[in-house]
């Protein structure tokens, strides 16, 4: 037996939001500890890993461990059905072939639940290494995704360069050119507001908008978000999902001329 | 022009 409920049913609905343009379909693999996801994008150039810890629901049982096969798409139409105040528990029993989403209203007056086929997913799960990284940068989680969004209309490529000064985001096309420089702030009266540059060695490394943007689709889950670099291995965005866990999304380079 | 990478050239299949 599986069961898992989460009061702020609200952020299940954010992470849906934050995968289902990168991930047709992905597994939840259900274990004591929590419900992991790990996944490639159909080009495989990026990787999203999630982490839901079990100390982030309201109540949590896995008898025995357990690989759900969801379509996203289909997941989404069912989380679209919970209002964002719903609490939202996920159950499945052991060896089923379906899984059911309960929204509950905040008092309990209506009870919604939903059935869903899950499938079997052939998915490879990749070692990703233990890195120090070289450059490990803090900036509000609004201001990276209007630099994507902004950089987006010079170029199909962003290339992010981290030095002791700050951090330079830079985009060249037709059109012309376009840098944003952020410097690391003094002092912030609010701590999500802070940009904080921690570097070892300086990177200058380029990646796709395309994936970027679709990364940034997480901002309403943390008001800040962490990227963190070293010259030639992918590239990390963190968002923390409040006390549940994060999401991560891995982004390989564009390299070489 | 630079080309993209793929993401299993830096991770590898567990």
């Amino acid at each position: 037996m599986f069961e898992a409920r989460l009061v702020q049913g609200a952020l299940l609905k954010k992470v849906m939001e934050a995968i289902k343009e990168l991930l047709n379909e992905a597994s939840f693999d259900c274990a004591h500890s929590g419900i992991l996801l790990q996944a490639m994008d159909n080009s495989h150039v990026s990787l999203v890993s999630l982490n839901l810890r079990r100390e982030g629901f309201d109540k949590y049982r896995c008898d025995r461990n357990l690989v759900m096969g969801m379509n996203l798409s289909s997941m989404s139409k069912i989380l679209k059905c919970a209002s964002n105040d719903d609490i939202i528990t996920m159950k499945a029993q052991d060896n089923a072939d379906t899984v059911t989403f309960v929204f509950e209203s905040p008092k309990q007056e209506k009870i919604s639940d939903y059935e869903m086929k899950l499938t079997n997913l052939d998915q490879d799960h990749l070692g990703i290494p233990e890195t120090e990284y070289s450059c490990v940068i803090k900036l509000p989680s609004a201001e990276f995704a209007r630099i994507c969004r902004d950089l987006s209309q010079f170029g199909e490529s962003i290339v992010i360069s981290c030095t002791k000064e700050g951090v330079k985001f830079s985009a060249a096309g037709d059109i012309g050119t376009a840098n944003i420089k952020l410097a690391q702030t003094a002092t912030v009266d609010k701590e999500e507001d802070a940009v904080m540059v921690d570097m070892q060695e300086p990177v200058t490394l380029t990646f796709a908008c395309k994936y970027l943007n679709m990364f940034t689709k997480a901002t309403p889950l943390s008001p800040q978000v962490c990227l963190s670099m070293s010259p030639d291995v992918p590239l990390v965005v963190e968002y923390k999902i409040e006390d549940i866990g994060h999401i991560r999304y891995y982004l390989a380079p564009r390299i070489g001329d | 022009k630079s080309k993209q990478a793929s993401i299993t050239s830096f991770f590898k299949k567990k």
